[in-house]
Order: C-alpha cells, then sequence, then structure tokens
C-alpha cells in the first residue's frame, strides 16, 4: 500500500 | 510522549523564543546567520508537509505550526524588517548554503525508508537540519564577537538534539519495533556538529570568559 510512516516526532 | 522528549521538544521551542526576543525587542539579529535560518524553513516546510494529511495529537500539529510560523519569520525578518536587516553580518555569512541542498536530496532519494514523496521529503529534512547549523558555527567563528542570546540560542538547539537522543534511547528499549536508522544517524551527526561548540562553550563558561572561538 502507499501508506506513509506514521511520524510522531517533531 | 516521554521526559526526554518533552525536554527536547521545549529546548526546541525556548530557543526558537531565544532568538525571536533578540530579534523583536532587541531589534538585532548580529551573529545570527541568515543562511542557517533559511535551512530551518525548508527543514520545516518539507518535514511537515504531510501537516493537513497526518493527524497525530493536537499537540504535535501546534508545535509544527510554531515550528513553522517562527522559522518563516526569522527569515522575513532579517530579509526585509528595515531595522533588524540592518544588524545583520552580511559579508562574514557567506556559507554556500544551498549546495548542502542537493547532497541533501541526492541521499534522500537513495537512502530512505520509504520510496513515497512524503517520505523522501521528510528524510531530505532530516538529513538537512543535520548539516544546516553549519553556516551559523562558520559565522560565529567569523564574527568572534558573540552575545550571550545568540550563545543561548545555539546552546538550546544543542541541547534539543541531545534530549531527542536520550528521547530514542527510552523508546528503543520501551516500544517494540521502534527502530529507526536513517533517523538516528542524521540526529547524531547534527549533535557532533554541536558538540564542538559545546566544548567551547563550557570551556569558555568554566574560565568565566567572553565564548570565542578558534579560528
Amino acid at each position: 500500500s502507499e501508506s506513509e510512516l506514521e511520524h510522531d516526532e517533531l | 510522549m516521554n521526559i526526554f522528549r518533552l525536554a527536547g521538544d521545549m529546548t526546541h521551542l525556548a530557543s526558537v523564543l531565544v532568538l525571536l526576543l533578540k530579534i523583536h525587542t532587541i531589534k538585532s539579529c548580529a551573529g545570527v546567520s541568515l543562511k542557517t535560518q533559511e535551512l530551518y524553513a525548508i527543514v520545516f516546510a518539507t518535514r511537515y508537509l504531510d501537516i493537513l494529511t497526518s493527524f497525530v495529537s493536537i499537540y504535535n500539529t501546534l508545535m509544527k505550526l510554531i515550528f513553522l510560523g517562527s522559522s518563516f519569520s526569522i527569515v522575513w525578518y532579517m530579509k526585509y524588517h528595515k531595522t533588524v536587516r540592518r544588524t545583520y553580518d552580511r559579508d562574514q555569512d557567506t556559507f554556500r548554503h544551498w549546495f548542502l541542498m542537493l547532497p541533501c536530496l541526492l541521499l534522500a532519494l537513495l537512502i530512505h525508508e520509504k520510496f513515497t514523496f512524503f517520505e523522501v521529503l521528510w528524510t531530505f529534512s532530516l538529513y538537512l537540519e543535520a548539516v544546516a547549523i553549519l553556516p551559523q558555527l562558520v559565522l560565529l567563528q567569523r564574527t568572534r564577537n558573540i552575545d550571550n542570546l545568540t550563545g543561548q540560542y545555539i546552546f538550546l538547539l544543542g541541547g534539543y538534539r541531545g534530549f531527542y537522543i536520550l528521547n530514542w534511547i527510552y523508546r528503543y528499549f520501551t516500544e517494540p519495533h521502534y527502530v529507526h536508522w536513517i533517523t538516528w544517524i542524521a540526529g547524531l551527526v547534527q549533535t557532533l556538529l554541536y558538540a564542538d561548540f559545546f566544548y567551547y562553550y563550557f570551556l569558555s563558561w568554566k574560565n568565566n570568559k567572553k565564548l570565542q572561538l578558534p579560528a
């Protein structure tokens, strides 16, 4: 799938 | 959210506030590198492109807006504000910062976690942030005249990087599957660049002398 990685940091 | 991440974000926020305080209240940007500030504006613009499409928390979105707004307004102040721009050390701030962008982009195209538009740009922002402080460090060496606010600004920025490393170590041991090699290596390189500055910062603090970097 084309889902993006989860980025939970700034 | 752990205490190290929060401390990192707060020192980052404090660094931006110190810089805005200097620019807004004293109406001076002496000793501040416009090149570095332009790179930070690009770093945040490319990293937070997902601000509308990916929601993590109100905290995250708010911080993204603060870092985007502050970095672009600092660049605006230094370039266009009639009083502030006169205090800019134009002749000393000659680092060819745009040349840092191409290798960072190529590296992001080659080394990334996932080959998608947002992910490559996110990775590019990590690489660029790692080296964005270089024009500022070069300017510090050249001007040899570092006021307290500029020194504190860079000290706080370095602190932010240090806390993020502690945050990664903490998360690695407390969260399963938390592995982000690219973020870690880029972050480590960035922090090592500050290590030199920190060394001279503490040396000057210990000897109770004005901060001066070797040529």
